[in-house]
């Protein structure tokens, strides 16, 4: 799976995920990737969330919805709506992977619980972050 | 100056150190900074977040590092099926497309289905007669096939066999999880 998330010059979010699913899946298996709220998810009031992993528990767990909804009505920080989802429901569900996030103020998360996540950020002044372990 | 940014994940799971060649490393790490900057430079020149996510997103599907378009895993039959969605923050309007195989880049199709169709979720022959509809670049399934790929969802129908599997095993643990 890949994702995105921006915050335009303007104070627009969106978010976009792309995946070729589950290796070996069978019965036109679907998860969360196209499902708008548990693997993408935009609102300008709060966040743009893309979701990769185990797509079954980020549907129940309607996840990439979830963190902005911490958000809105819980006025949790973005980094801290991320992390209560991943490192503390998803794994209650049984679940694992991870999230990108920005939020309206152009703060970024990159939250998961798995060993790794292929993952990148760049804020207005250029400054880059790559990373893949859990390091 | 008005605050921009953006992040890009290419995938979660087994992702172990000790399983990864320094070029393949490198290689990864190459690809996500391609990736981002193709967005970054669109933000910083005052393009949209939505044209951002786009173009950045093909960057990811257009390499077979990542597990989606042309790296995308096989399904049990051989074949693979493509899902993407996008959301646009501003008007909480969205799209999204599952089980396509002939799109090259289905994050363009999710983005048709958001603001040239009146629905949220196109799935199947439909949502590839829409992606044509629309003029979108329609590849044979074949574009999609990577040997390493192939191999690993054959290593996977192999242990289908030997092994009594209840619909919710994990998949992390048995290799078939690619994010």
């Amino acid at each position: 799976t890949v994702g995105c998330a921006a915050l335009d010059k303007n104070g627009n979010l969106a978010a976009g995920t792309s995946t070729g699913g589950m290796s070996n899946k069978k019965y036109n298996r679907i998860g969360d990737s196209p499902i708008i709220g548990a693997g993408t998810y935009a609102n300008n009031i709060t966040c743009a969330v893309s979701s990769t992993g185990w797509g079954e528990y980020f549907i129940r767990g309607v996840v990439a919805y979830d963190i902005s909804a911490l958000m809105e009505y819980k006025g949790l920080s973005l980094q801290e709506a991320a992390h209560e989802v991943i490192q503390n429901k998803l794994p209650e569900l049984g679940g694992d992977g991870g999230i990108i996030a920005i939020d309206h103020k152009g703060n970024v998360s990159m939250e998961f619980n798995t060993a790794g996540m292929y993952r990148a950020s760049m804020n207005k002044n250029g400054e880059l972050n790559i990373g893949i372990y859990s390091e | 100056q008005p605050n921009f940014g953006i992040v890009i994940h290419g995938g979660a799971g087994t992702i172990l150190k000790e399983n990864m060649s320094d070029s393949l490393e490198q290689a990864y790490k190459a690809k996500l900074e391609e990736a981002i900057r193709t967005g970054h430079e669109i933000l910083a020149n005052g393009g949209t977040a939505l044209e951002a996510v786009q173009r950045t997103i093909n960057v990811m599907e257009d390499s077979p590092l990542f597990n989606s378009a042309r790296g995308a895993v096989f399904t049990n039959k051989g074949k693979n099926e493509l899902d993407a969605s996008i959301m646009d923050g501003s008007t909480l309007n969205a799209g999204a497309v599952a089980g396509v195989t002939n799109v090259k880049n289905p994050i363009n199709l999710a983005y048709e289905v958001m603001v040239n169709s009146d629905h949220v979720l196109l799935s199947g022959k439909g949502a590839e007669q829409f992606a044509e509809e629309q003029g979108l670049e329609i590849v044979d399934p074949e574009y999609f096939y990577t040997e390493r790929r192939f191999k690993a969802m054959e290593r996977a129908r192999d242990r289908d066999k030997t092994e009594n599997r209840t619909a919710f095993y994990d998949p992390l643990t048995k290799d078939e999880k690619f994010g």
